[in-house]
């Protein structure tokens, strides 16, 4: 070890493994989390492969894609020998370990943390047990389309259509333009082969808003796309090259009744639309995946600062005193100044992190029995925590590779490429500023219904306390 | 009400920099809708200031929990990692207090002489923490193979490491790349 570091660590003045079990949840976590990465690593860390850097964007997706099949076969053994539930999954697919594994992003993520939620989230107990099942042994890969070329997170403007034939049973899904078509989601380009897609629903003549449908992509044995299917890839991006984010166009495909997810709203077999008891059920999925991106993001700063803080223990620059050696650059102001924000941003993060997923699991639990009427504050509280934490975390990752000054520039430090997964959240699941005025939208409700003598919901309840205040 | 300099006082602040943006952009909308501006053009003519209530709000939000719910942590565990702990929430509170001295000063009765003690209160927490920085990082427990960094391996052989990743380079895998004959000898010669 490092001489430096060496003495960094001998002057640390609290217990590292206490700090670290308190960030796992628990001693009994640490071990959990250490033995995962451990029986992973061992079986799927190779450093004999060609490093990412220098392969071809389509060697790099064919890549992933075996990386990805092998840590698949991994979870499907542990599945079997644990009875694995989805917090395993999410911690290998959506954690560090993950994207260590997976380099730089998975076709088979959104299979994980989109499509089996949106089906345990949105389907009925009948389509669960019929999809769940074949999703969760790999027999079908899937993903979710949501975007479309000319249509992101305002989601009411959505193009596609799924129009209910009640003399065949079936919904009949079309993108009637280009901007119609879906764009930009992981796996959508050669790896699923079934895909929710969100199309605006008619039946009977009336337009009842999107809904959520399984369309089959692809034949389950040739893998060739099923006929009015325009499948493929979008092309080369800033980072997330091994997602496989496709674009997807649907002309007249025909799909069973039963293929539209029916939890919430349905269309019964002679057309009639029954309503959800709230049109923002639909909105579940959104903001589950905005929820486990503040985690997400925890996770790369974590990264980005240990990568730099450890570079700033041991690179020497400098002479500020005469006659003396060159200071380790950790011990200018300006250099912790740059790093240590971010460790703190970590905690602050995993601390609201964990705060806004039980809030998350509170408000589902009370949707379930009918009562929304905190849905709104988790929505709005979900928008601007995503929108706020991927740009820290951005600007985060940034700050640390300049904080390795041009050895940061070095693909080799990982830098870089963590900038590129980071800042793809600042606009996927919701570009920034869309998510900042939707949370707008919330606050100025709260304001006025303050000045109206209304009681608010507890996180927006010092627009009362405060504006009262100033009015006085 | 009179400004106070303690973590307590700077999430209130930050609660006052919400609500103050948010009673701004209401009155803003209002008056631009009474000058007869439609709703929909007031909004977006007030967008940025909007945008900027979000953040505000989010950031009152994210410092207000991140004080809290340590304070409820820190009770649990060692003396010296409660130091740790709290110095680095005053880190946080008082970056962020700092980072957005304009709007403090906007919206709260924050001074010259307060600012001054929340610089000094931030360099001071800096250097309090410089001891400690090697080992915040390891408590995250990243493993090598995890942070795939040639900077940050826990070994610390950074430019063993870099040199090692160079080699690896295609490039490297022969002395004199084809290029060389093809145009830069030619163009040497003249007779490219």
């Amino acid at each position: 070890v490092n001489t430096d570091l060496q003495r960094e660590r001998d002057n640390c003045t609290f217990n590292i493994t206490e700090l670290t079990n308190i960030l796992d949840g628990g001693v009994q976590k640490t071990a959990e989390r250490k033995l995962r990465e451990d029986t992973v690593l061992k079986q799927l860390y190779n450093t004999t492969d060609v490093p990412a850097i220098y392969l071809s964007h389509k060697e790099k997706y064919e890549a992933a894609v075996k990386k990805a099949c092998a840590m698949f076969q991994m979870i499907r053994k542990l599945q079997e020998e644990e009875n694995t539930g989805m917090e395993n999954y999410q911690a290998l697919l959506g954690g560090s370990l993950g994207s260590a594994i997976l380099g730089d992003g998975n076709p088979i993520t959104l299979h994980y943390v989109m499509f089996i939620p949106t089906i345990m989230g949105q389907g009925t107990v009948e389509q669960q047990a019929y999809w769940i099942g074949r999703a969760f042994n790999l027999s079908i890969i899937g993903t979710y389309a949501q975007t479309e070329l000319g249509h992101g997170t305002f989601i009411r403007g959505l193009e596609t259509t799924a129009t209910y034939d009640p003399s065949t049973k079936e919904f009949v899904l079309n993108s009637p333009t280009l901007t119609s078509y879906k764009w930009w989601p992981g796996g959508l380009a050669h790896t699923a082969n079934y895909c929710i897609v969100m199309a605006q629903l008619y039946t009977q003549g009336k337009c009842h808003g999107i809904h959520p449908f399984i369309v089959q992509l692809r034949d389950e044995e040739t893998h060739m796309p099923l006929p009015g299917i325009k499948v493929g890839e979008i092309g080369a991006k800033l980072g997330m090259n091994g997602t496989n984010n496709g674009f997807l166009g649907l002309e007249h495909v025909r799909i069973p009744r039963d293929y539209m997810l029916m939890k919430n709203s349905k269309v019964l077999e002679d057309g009639t639309y029954v309503n959800a008891p709230s049109s923002k059920l639909t909105y579940g999925t959104m903001m589950f995946v905005r929820v486990m991106l503040v985690n997400d993001m925890c996770n790369y700063i974590a990264k980005a600062v240990t990568i730099a803080t450890r570079y700033s223990a041991i690179r020497r620059q400098s002479q500020p005193k005469p006659n003396e050696p060159e200071p380790q650059i950790l011990d200018y102001l300006t250099q912790q100044h740059k790093l240590f924000v971010g460790i703190a941003s970590v905690h602050a993060f995993k601390t609201n992190a964990d705060w806004i997923w039980n809030m998350y699991n509170n408000v589902t639990a009370e949707m379930e029995s009918g009562d929304m009427e905190r849905l709104p504050e988790l929505h709005a509280l979900s928008c601007c925590l995503k929108a706020i934490v991927t740009a820290d975390a951005a600007e985060c990752v940034e700050r640390c590779r300049l904080a390795c000054g041009g050895h940061g520039y070095m693909l080799a430090s990982n830098l870089p490429l963590m900038y590129g997964l980071v800042t793809a959240a600042c606009t996927y699941e919701g570009e920034n500023t869309v998510l900042l005025l939707q949370t707008a939208r919330y606050l100025v409700k709260s304001w006025q219904q303050a000045s109206s003598g209304n009681t608010l919901t507890p996180t927006v309840s010092y627009i009362s306390r405060v504006g009262n205040g100033r009015r006085s | 009400p009179p400004w106070d300099n303690t973590i307590e006082g700077i999430v209130e602040g930050f609660y006052n920099v919400s609500a103050g943006k948010i009673g701004l952009c209401v009155a803003q909308i209002e008056k631009r809708q009474k000058s007869g501006m439609s709703y929909e053009d007031a909004w977006n003519m007030t967008s940025v200031q909007l945008i900027s209530a979000s953040e505000a709000h989010c950031r009152a939000i994210i410092l207000s929990t991140y004080y809290k719910e340590t304070q409820e942590l820190v009770k649990t565990v060692s003396a010296e990692l409660k130091t740790v702990l709290l110095q680095l929430v005053d880190l946080y509170v008082v970056y962020w207090a700092i980072a957005r001295l304009g709007d403090l000063l906007r919206f709260t009765s924050i001074s010259e002489r307060d600012i001054e003690q929340l610089q000094n209160w931030y360099e001071n927490t800096i250097s309090k923490l410089r001891t400690n920085a090697v080992g915040l990082v390891d408590a995250f427990d990243i493993r090598d193979e995890i942070l795939n960094s040639t900077l940050g391996s826990y070994d610390g052989r950074a430019y063993e490491r870099l040199m090692e990743e160079a080699m690896k380079s295609p490039l490297n895998a022969q002395p004199v790349n084809e290029s060389f004959h093809k145009y830069l000898k030619p163009l040497m010669q003249g007779k490219l």
